[in-house]
């Protein structure tokens, strides 16, 4: 099965 | 204070529409060069990332930085009043709590005003770095549109390839498997133009329904640039012509 990363995790908080 | 008057205003209803079924509330930037907004869709795989110069405006005036928390979909309802050739006039007071929508057809003197309660938002602002994308993919917004639309009856995944040679868009389902392959295709002729800029070839997995959303967006722009890098999310670029440029952020489906 596929999953997809959230956001955050590719880009940090400012 | 901040006003800002765009003569196409049909532009703007555009960007909302386009927007609307991805993000729901959103906080819009101003400053005194332009309008920016960042937000991602509720469940944190999905970006989007607007800029507008205000250079693109007939008039712009900010005086300082301020944040409008709007509803998107409550600003989808109030854009539906304007008619596709008014010119839109959008402004706000220092700690406003309401954004003033002007719509005006000079042809038929109609003018409508809305004021749109302004509500505040706690969300995320994530920093994107500038990436040199491996891959980049040209192509005409209307045929990647099409191609997303058919595959997504066929499959709820995507596999995008890209080599120096052609992209490759192929599904997989209980229907069967198949691929769409585009070649680098610089023709005389624009529009039927596809160009692939490619140093390092990439194969991710992408959910068509995200991108079919994002699709929303070609009426904007008579192209759609495709930015990839394995392990990093999809750019799904729409360029608007003397305005700036509305950018979708996409998370690769990565198997568990």
């Amino acid at each position: 099965k596929f999953k997809q990363k959230d956001m955050t995790y590719f880009f940090k908080n400012k | 204070m901040f006003e800002a008057k765009l003569t196409e205003g049909l532009i703007l209803k555009k960007i909302v529409e386009s927007i609307k079924d991805i993000v729901t509330d959103v906080n819009i930037d101003i400053s005194p060069s332009g309008i920016s907004l960042q937000a991602m869709d509720s469940s944190h795989v999905a970006l989007v990332s607007l800029n507008l110069s205000m250079d693109g405006f007939e008039h712009y005036r900010a005086d300082t930085n301020m944040v409008l928390g709007v509803s998107i979909a409550n600003l989808a309802k109030v854009m539906k009043l304007a008619d596709n050739n008014d010119q839109i006039t959008l402004q706000a007071d220092q700690e406003a709590t309401h954004l003033k929508i002007i719509f005006e057809n000079p042809k038929t003197e109609r003018t409508t005003e809305f004021n749109l309660n302004l509500i505040t938002i706690d969300s995320e602002h994530l920093a994107i770095p500038e990436t040199e994308y491996s891959s980049v993919v040209t192509i005409n917004s209307g045929e990647f549109s099409k191609i997303c639309k058919e595959l997504f009856s066929l499959s709820e995944t995507v596999q995008i390839t890209t080599n120096t040679d052609y992209v490759q868009f192929s599904v997989e389902g209980e229907v069967g498997s198949g691929q769409v392959r585009l070649g680098h295709n610089d023709s005389e002729k624009k529009e039927d133009q596809t160009i692939l800029e490619v140093s390092e070839s990439v194969q991710q997995q992408f959910a068509i329904r995200y991108l079919n959303m994002f699709n929303k967006a070609s009426t904007l722009s008579s192209f759609t640039r495709l930015c990839l890098h394995q392990e990093q999310p999809l750019v799904v670029e729409f360029k608007i012509d003397n305005l700036g440029v509305l950018k979708y952020f996409l998370a690769p489906k990565i198997s568990d």
